[in-house]
């Protein structure tokens, strides 16, 4: 999966990729103090393809608010929302919205799913179908946090890290191995990191095709852009 | 220059007067093809920045072309037209720190001649007690005739005249003449072929690389020199032995994580050297900054011995981190200057300056760069002197000169170099001497009109104030000048008249050079100053500059940012002519060429610089597969 951090006040945004084993469940959110957190589990191909290269993606979500007592899961074929002890299920398939004391849900048939969750966070999940014959890919998910002023100062992360912004600096601009993708060097937390301008897809508006976002590209998992290394975000369980 | 063996370079010769500072270029350069058939000739030249062009002709088989200046948008429609059709067309670019480069090329017919000359104009300014003047030759090959003649009239008499060239070597430096007399000097070059070769029969050359004349004038006349002719005056003020005033200097030191490495090192370095350098009586504090600001002392010190000595540790431990936050560090430094003054802890007659050095975009706190501005100047009240170093290429170079020019001071570009910590000394020795503050120089308001800026905030040791005007009344006998100011113990006030000096008589076997010079002086300072204008103040000020900078650019067909030189290249055998344009670059096109060069090739910035796309202000965190 690809990793974007869009910071409008700078008017521009950065990017990295996780990649892990098939299976392997990360964690996106973790809020101790708001109660909330997010993780999320990739799979791969459906077999390896001719470039040998592995693609992974998310296809199951897990969202709980401890505080609230709301949890979700949310896979390619369906959603299942759980307050105060009862259980709702809704379908891809579906247009659908569902209004809890704490939880709002808004489902559009086969395109996306908004969650607003009282007082903490906003965020759609959009649902990229692919045709069921293809020899590689498959159904995936993508997660895309809208809202999240409420959330503690403490919020961490793959994502929840940079919610409260990131300090950085670009400089040194060279060619890099592609004539449209120039390499520099960045400047954050404390690390001096070897970047490169590309961009990645925003699918917001465009399920399909997706709109360019322009980023600098942060090489190897994130690795100096994120605290720690990726490994460090993998959990056990989805919730 | 050229790489075919066919042809040759007759001649080489570059011819400079100046006269009282005012230099006058001529680079004149003949070839001949000596092959059957046609052949593409170049003329690679390169000239100070601060030079306007303002002449360019070839002759062609006893055909001449001219340049045209023109007004820089039409021009521009020309030259649009000739890409169209798939001409090439620029033929200024920058080239390094001092120069530019002007290039062109033309076919040449079989065993023919032709002849390119570029002519171009600057006031030299006195920096560090001198005026210096550079000639880049670089000769692809020997030249039958190599000439540099430069002959300098300066009436107030010539204190040294200095000679040098990075290609001199033992063997060549005999060949440079000087001659100098009280008001007048002859420096000469003119190696024969032999000379030229770096080894006997081979083709390569010795001259390559900067010919350099530094020399100084006497001053003698506290209210400085003023010359009148043909109904133009120029006064050159810089008097003598005058006492520096004592300042107070708050340096604002960028160390955010873009200053990592050399930069950051060659800044410690430099602020030690700069810190040894204050007087006793000087006043200084160190602010460093990154997203936060961190003072060395709560309020400035007197840079006392042990104090420098307590800084320069300090200054060596700055340590690059974070983001930039550009606002808040000048808000501090100068809230900083107010308080102590408020409290008297300065010495009255002092001068209250923050220098700023910033390698960065303002990217923390108030990242916006007008409102900046506007706080800077809000902030400083016009109660002290903002100077601004711009270090290297990544700098917005126009928001610090802006905002250096807003505040009565300038900004200057520090190259990423390894000599960047001595351009960083330098700039300091340049405004650590102020000798008077908020000069004024007042002219008979019945004698004079259209005279150029003549309030200064501060005169610095080794600068030089100039001033220059048309008079009202050609047949002046008497001229009444009158020079105030605030120096260290009292105002300072200097009374002088000027007369009409006869240039004949000073220099009788010479007096055709000098013609239109100082009209053409004062009209070249006007139109720096007008374009200087342009760049700040309320609208209609600035577009009444840029109107009237036009206006005169063309008037005196000097090819200044506003206006190109439309250069018509004979026609093809296909009939069709190719127009040419030479630009004055600006110094925001100077950084954005150098950050095209350092990315080995164009096309790129577009891709770089596009804007991400945006749905909404808040920012959006995602995860997502492709």
């Amino acid at each position: 999966p690809h990793f974007i951090i869009e910071l409008p006040g700078r008017n521009d945004s950065l990017c990295f990729n996780i990649n892990n084993v098939p299976g392997t469940i990360f964690n996106l959110v973790r809020d101790p103090e708001a109660g909330v957190f997010v993780n999320g589990q990739i799979i791969g191909d459906k077999k390896i393809p001719p470039d040998g290269k592995i693609n992974t993606y998310f296809w199951r979500f897990g969202i709980v608010h401890r505080t609230l007592g709301v949890s979700l899961q949310v896979t390619t074929q369906y959603i299942s929302v759980s307050q105060d002890g009862k259980d709702a299920k809704l379908l891809w398939t579906d247009t659908a919205s569902l209004k809890g004391p704490n939880v709002d849900v808004v489902v559009t048939k086969d395109g996306s799913l908004t969650v607003m969750l009282k007082r903490s966070v906003k965020f759609v999940i959009l649902l990229h179908k692919v045709w069921k014959k293809h020899p590689y890919h498959r159904d995936y998910l993508g997660f895309y946090t809208l809202d999240t002023h409420l959330l503690s100062p403490s919020v961490h992360g793959l994502l929840g890290q940079f919610y409260h912004g990131i300090e950085y600096e670009v400089t040194d601009l060279r060619p890099g191995e592609s004539p449209e993708k120039p390499d520099a060097t960045m400047f954050a937390k404390g690390h001096q990191l070897n970047v490169t301008r590309g961009w990645q897809r925003d699918f917001r508006r465009d399920v399909k095709n997706g709109e360019n976002v322009p980023c600098w590209f942060i090489h190897n998992n994130g690795s100096g852009l994120i605290d720690g290394a990726a490994a460090d975000y993998v959990v056990s369980s989805l919730f | 220059s050229t790489n075919e063996a066919m042809v040759e370079v007759l001649s080489v010769t570059v011819d400079c007067t100046v006269t009282n500072r005012f230099a006058h270029t001529v680079m004149t350069s003949v070839a001949l093809n000596k092959a059957n058939e046609s052949k593409e000739i170049f003329f690679d030249v390169e000239l100070p920045k601060s030079a306007f062009i303002t002449n360019f002709s070839m002759e062609i088989e006893g055909k001449v072309y001219v340049g045209e200046v023109k007004e820089k948008e039409k021009a521009k429609k020309q030259y649009e037209k000739a890409v169209s059709s798939g001409q090439t067309a620029g033929l200024v670019k920058a080239s390094g720190r001092k120069m530019e480069k002007f290039s062109v090329s033309v076919n040449i017919a079989a065993e023919s001649n032709v002849t390119f000359i570029l002519t171009y104009e600057e006031l030299l300014q006195r920096k560090l007690g001198q005026y210096e003047i550079l000639i880049r030759v670089k000769p692809k090959s020997v030249v039958e005739q190599f000439q540099i003649s430069t002959n300098i009239y300066e009436p107030q008499g010539l204190s040294h005249v200095d000679a040098h060239a990075t290609f001199l070597s033992n063997e060549l430096l005999p060949l440079v003449e000087k001659t100098v007399l009280d008001k007048k000097a002859h420096i000469s070059f003119s190696p024969t072929v032999e000379q030229q070769r770096t080894c006997p029969g081979c083709d390569g050359t010795l001259i390559d690389g900067d010919f350099v004349i530094k020399y100084d004038v006497n001053r003698q006349e506290k209210v400085g020199d003023i010359q009148i002719v043909n109904g133009y005056f120029v006064h050159f003020f810089a008097p003598p032995d005058l006492p520096r005033v004592p300042k107070n200097v708050v340096f604002v030191i960028d160390r955010s994580g873009s200053m990592m490495g050399t930069k950051m090192a060659q800044t410690r370095d430099a602020l030690v050297a700069i810190l040894e350098d204050l007087h006793e009586e000087d006043h200084f504090a160190l602010l460093q900054f990154d997203s936060d600001v961190l003072s060395w002392k709560e309020s400035l010190t007197k840079a006392t011995k042990q104090n420098v000595a307590e800084a320069k540790d300090y200054a060596r431990s700055i340590q690059d981190n974070g983001a930039t936050n550009i606002n808040q560090a000048m808000l501090d430094g100068i809230n900083m200057l107010k308080r102590d003054r408020q409290a008297n802890r300065l010495p009255e007659r002092s001068i209250d300056m923050v220098i700023l050095l910033t390698d960065g975009m303002p990217n923390f706190g108030e990242p916006n760069i007008p409102k900046i501005q506007e706080n800077v100047r809000s902030a400083i009240g016009g109660n002290m002197s903002l100077f601004c170093l711009g270090f290297g290429n990544d700098v917005d170079y126009n928001f610090l000169d802006v905002m250096s020019k807003e505040n009565k001071g300038v900004a200057r570009r520090i190259f990423e170099a390894s000599d960047a910590t001595l351009q960083l000394q330098d700039f300091y020795e340049e405004v650590a001497s102020p000798l008077l503050l908020e000069v004024d120089l007042v002219y008979p308001d019945n004698a004079v009109d259209y005279v150029t800026t003549s309030h200064f905030p501060q005169l610095f040791n080794g600068s030089e104030i100039v001033v220059a005007g048309r008079l009202t009344d050609n047949d002046l006998d008497n001229f009444l000048v009158e020079v105030l100011g605030q120096g260290l113990e009292d105002n300072f006030k200097v009374q002088g008249q000027a007369g009409v000096v006869d240039w004949n008589v000073m220099y009788p076997d010479e007096t055709y050079i000098f013609g239109d010079f100082t009209e053409r002086l004062w009209a070249y300072l006007t139109i720096q100053q007008l374009l200087e204008k342009s760049k700040t103040g309320p609208a209609d000020e600035k577009a009444n500059a840029t109107a009237k900078a036009l206006e005169m650019s063309l008037q005196y067909s000097f090819v200044t940012p506003l206006t190109s030189m439309v250069v018509t290249k004979p026609e093809t055998e296909d009939g069709t002519d190719s127009p040419l344009i030479a630009d004055k670059l600006t110094e925001e096109q100077r950084q954005q060429a150098e950050r095209l060069r350092s990315m080995a090739y164009s096309g790129f910035a577009s891709n770089f610089f596009s804007a991400p796309v945006q749905y909404a202000y808040s920012p959006v965190y995602l995860v997502d597969g492709d």
